[in-house]
Formats: C-alpha cells, sequence, structure tokens
C-alpha cells in the first residue's frame, strides 16, 4: 500500500543543512497497524507529513497504491490528502473560525456528502469521541484535550482507508486516551491501515508493530508481542 | 503564597453558561510543589490561567502575596507575569517570526537585563534543555517537542519565584521529559514554587502532592508518597 525507497528530506537553513530524514526504506501493507516512537526532533512528523502527501521529499521515491507520488497531480493529490488518508495532526491545526461541529464537517463537503449528512456524520463523530456537547464552541472555546478529539474526529470523517496519527493522545487523560486507542483498534479490525506516532509504549502496544526512530533514521521495526 | 477563596469561572456562551470552575479554595505555600490533574475539560487550564493572572475569575478572591490581585493595576500584573510567575503553556504559545532564542529572551527584556546578559542567559537555558542547537530556528522550523522545550525555557527566562506549567511533558519523550522534571525538581529544591498540570501519573509523583479537579471541582488533594 504504502511505499518509500531511500527517503531523505533535508531543510536548507542558509548554509546549514538539517537532514530530518535519511534514506528511509519503509512498506506498508494494507491493515497495517504501526506505530512509532522516537526522540523528540527524530523525524517523525516529518516522516508522517511525507506519507499523508503534505510535504515532499527531497529525494527518493513513494509509491501509494503502486502510483507513484511525485507524478500526480494537485487534484489527485488533494483526492488523497481529504478522502483516502485521516491525518490527525500533532498540533490540531483546527479553523479557529469554525465551531468543533463545522471543523470536523470540512472534510465531508469535499467528499460530496449533503448538508444533512454532513450534520449527522459530524455529530456521531464528536458523540464518539465524547465531545457531543461541544460541536458549537469554536477552537479557542475548548479545552487542549477538546481540541485534539475534535482533530481526531475530523480525521475520521470520510472513513479513510489510511488513518495517520500524530501523538492523537498527547494531550489526553488516561480514560480518554484509552477510548480514542478503542476506536482506532476497532478500525484497523475493519480493515483500515494505522499508522500512529507516539510517545507512550503502552499506547504504541495495541500496534501490531513499533519503528523506532532514531536522528532520521529506522533503528529497528519490532513486532508486539500480544 | 497563593490563596483563593470561592473561585468560580463561568463562561457565557449566548444564553448557555459553561461553569469551567466552581467556588475553588486553594492554599498553596512558598515552596510547594503541586501537581494538578484530572479528566480533559475538568478545568485545569483555567484555573492556571487565574492563577497566573492571565484571566480574571467570575467570582470569589485571589490573594498572591497577600495582595489583592483584582485590586493590582496593569502594570502591577504585567510584573507578576513576567517577572514573578514562569508560565509553560499547553499550546506553548511562540511568537512565530521569533526564533527560538529569541523567543526565550523576551521576558529578559522586560527584566531589564542587557543585550549580552540576554544572550548568554537564553543559550544556556536552551542548551540546558536540550536544544542548543535549535537556537536560530523558527517555531515552524522545530519539531513538537523541540517547541515545548523553548516554551519551558521561556518560563524559566527570569528565574521566577512561581513556575506554572500546564502539561510541560505532553509532546516529549520519555528521556526528554525526564530531563525536564530534573530541572523542575532541582529548582523546588532551590526554592522555587511549582504547580504542574500533567495527565500521567508518574510526572506528576515528581510533585509533592497531586490535587485531582473533575468537573471545575477540586475532588481531593493528596500527598505523594515518597
Ligand atoms: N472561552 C471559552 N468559552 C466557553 N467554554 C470554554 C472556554 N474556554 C474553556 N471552556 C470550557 O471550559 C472547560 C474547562 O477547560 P480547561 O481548558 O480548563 O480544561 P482542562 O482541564 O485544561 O482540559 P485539558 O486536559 O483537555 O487541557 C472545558 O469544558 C471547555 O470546553
Ligand atoms: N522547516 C524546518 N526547517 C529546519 N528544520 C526543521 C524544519 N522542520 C523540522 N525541522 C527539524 O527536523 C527535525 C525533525 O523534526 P520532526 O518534527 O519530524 O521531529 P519529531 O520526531 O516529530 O519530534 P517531536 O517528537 O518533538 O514531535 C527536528 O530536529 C527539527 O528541528
Ligand atoms: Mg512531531
Ligand atoms: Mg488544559
Amino acid at each position: 500500500l504504502i511505499k518509500l525507497k531511500s527517503i531523505s528530506k533535508i531543510y536548507k537553513m542558509g548554509s546549514i543543512d538539517v537532514p530530518a530524514l535519511r534514506k528511509i526504506d519503509l512498506n506498508i501493507k494494507r491493515g497495517d497497524y504501526i506505530a512509532v516512537m522516537g526522540p523528540s526532533g527524530s523525524g517523525k512528523s516529518t516522516l508522517m507529513n511525507i506519507i499523508g502527501c503534505l510535504d515532499v521529499p527531497t529525494s527518493g521515491e513513494y509509491f501509494l497504491n503502486n502510483r507513484d507520488v511525485s507524478k500526480l497531480n494537485d487534484n489527485e493529490l488533494a483526492n488523497i490528502r481529504n478522502k483516502e488518508i485521516g491525518f490527525v495532526f500533532q498540533t490540531f491545526n483546527l479553523l479557529p473560525r469554525l465551531n468543533a461541529q463545522k471543523n470536523v464537517e470540512l472534510p465531508l463537503i469535499y467528499g460530496g456528502k449533503t448538508k444533512k449528512e454532513r450534520n449527522e456524520i459530524s455529530m456521531d463523530l464528536l458523540k464518539k469521541v465524547g465531545i457531543g456537547n461541544r460541536a458549537s464552541h469554536l477552537p479557542g472555546e475548548l479545552s487542549g484535550g477538546q481540541r485534539q478529539k475534535v482533530a481526531i474526529a475530523r480525521a475520521l470523517a470520510n472513513n479513510p482507508d489510511i488513518i495517520l496519527a500524530d501523538e492523537p493522545t498527547g494531550n489526553l487523560d488516561t480514560k480518554s486516551g484509552a477510548e480514542i486507542m478503542t476506536i482506532f483498534d476497532k478500525l484497523n479490525d475493519e480493515g483500515t491501515t494505522i499508522l500512529l506516532v507516539t510517545h507512550e509504549s503502552f499506547i504504541g502496544e495495541h500496534a501490531n508493530s513499533i519503528i523506532h526512530i532514531l536522528d532520521g533514521e529506522i533503528e529497528k521495526h519490532v513486532k508486539v508481542s500480544k
């Protein structure tokens, strides 16, 4: 499903090069459930952004469903970002002038859903992540964990084949974190491919395997014993 | 040092009232080291913002060093926010057009330090939190955890009497989180009063006691057995 060949990402800052990813090789099969762990600054978000078609590598190749992503046009990329991949951002990235429900509805507009469908789907998702009673709050009127839940609901809106979640429980209390992981576990049982970045091993152990990243490289890829 | 009497915070949203804090009574002595824990949306950040003089309660009284905070003028409040209290925000709140070092220097300008002093103090702090090599990066050129470290360094800049840290390790890998807690533990040994919000019990257990918040109220305040 996802094939990365010798993917590198180098940020150029004046005369200095910051190598965020170095020749990453990675194969992810449909239905995989993989956790990505590693120190701050090791390249996890950069890797997720490239897989999610939100950023381009400096070198190397990325095949999604056997299509060379670097050869796709803007419409095809937008379609992937909005319908095939659900992305939970580390910094949530909600639109500040839309309330929680409208933020969740955004991908549904792209997905061609009717107004009635968008209303139902978004409310269902907000209730599912436990904030049905915050639907009309703006992001600035929500707690950190509530914003994270809106970001998660939005990622699930179009029932995507692939979920990329960058530290989805970082701002959640233990109980909320467990509820979100139950949602992800169930989606994976139903066939959704899931990549999730986390700093917490007990969250990572919900996955079937864990990729450890260090200084822009994959250090090891270990199965989770269940 | 900090005395809250029947502090309430009610957000008015049209015809609906959202009670974020309900009649909170709290006494914090100089040198206390207290963790604040509770579910998402329970009122932790709201409580921290009131204590940090960043927000005003709807009712109740707040005495800081025996001064009624509601009677202080803008200059006195700015002085408290910039010199007496160091605040680590849950969402970091860095200035996007200043690099890491300049963000850390900001409180030092208010503190009347010379240019040379600001340069030395900010670089020391960035190295102390482990990102000396990211001093010239803008926030947008930093990882989530690196931004959090800049926010922590900035809170320490003026060597404040009180540190209010709202989930300071939420985006940090385990090792970085432990390094930050070592810094906080040492500051408390040296007399700094510390309030820190966390979702992780093993982080909370660095403190001397833990306040559990539920639905805007203090449910219990328990000593940490060491
Ligand atoms: N400006 C606002 N208008 C309306 N309601 C608000 C506003 N700000 C916060 N709230 C509500 O107040 C409650 C408390 O928010 P607060 O940010 O203090 O929670 P928290 O305990 O810090 O949560 P978290 O652990 O998720 O960060 C939440 O239910 C939130 O929806
Ligand atoms: N635009 C940029 N310009 C320069 N360097 C950058 C830029 N964006 C990221 N970096 C650097 O690339 C490295 C990898 O960043 P990345 O955000 O992928 O880390 P991460 O593993 O997600 O960390 P965290 O766990 O803290 O979120 C970091 O050292 C960061 O400073
Ligand atoms: Mg990251
Ligand atoms: Mg909060």
